[in-house]
């Protein structure tokens, strides 16, 4: 886990609404943090934005807020998206998948509740 | 000097840190964009 993984993390493009976090985020992290890592930075990261616009902001909220579970998706032949196994070192991902020597793109969308 | 967020996250005591810049120009070390 000493190598560190660049990523661009944008909202998926049709499971995600335009308006909710149309936001592209640049994130560096080692490469031993997994998907289920990336997933919970980012409920972290939109319950504070979310009450930052409200203008809440106590603890307790933020982790009641970051509860929302998200999956983390990466563009794979033929436009399709393929799901990401949250147990999965990004390093893992980004050799599995990803190969080449440009920042990782990975995109995400709120988990479907079955 | 770019603005970067700096978060901490722990799962199953594995703590890793995330840096997020809003911009990417000099941020990435192997690649631009354009």
């Amino acid at each position: 886990g000493g190598s560190e993984i660049e990523l661009v993390f944008r909202p998926h493009p049709t499971l995600m609404e335009k308006e909710d976090s149309a936001q592209t985020r640049y994130i560096k992290t080692s490469g031993n943090a997994t998907v289920d890592h990336l997933s919970k930075y980012l409920a972290v990261r939109l319950a504070l934005e979310e009450m930052r616009k409200n203008g809440e902001g106590s603890p307790i909220n933020v982790e009641a807020a970051s509860e929302k579970q998200y999956t983390i998706y990466i563009p794979t032949a033929n436009n399709q998206f393929t799901v990401l196994n949250g147990s999965f070192s990004l390093e893992l991902v980004s050799e599995k998948y990803w190969k080449v020597n440009k920042p990782m793109e990975l995109y995400f969308a709120p988990t479907k509740e079955h | 000097p770019e603005e970067v967020i700096v978060t901490d996250i722990t799962i199953n005591s594995l703590t890793v840190t995330f840096r997020e810049a809003l911009v990417a120009r000099g941020f990435f070390r192997s690649w631009e964009m354009e």
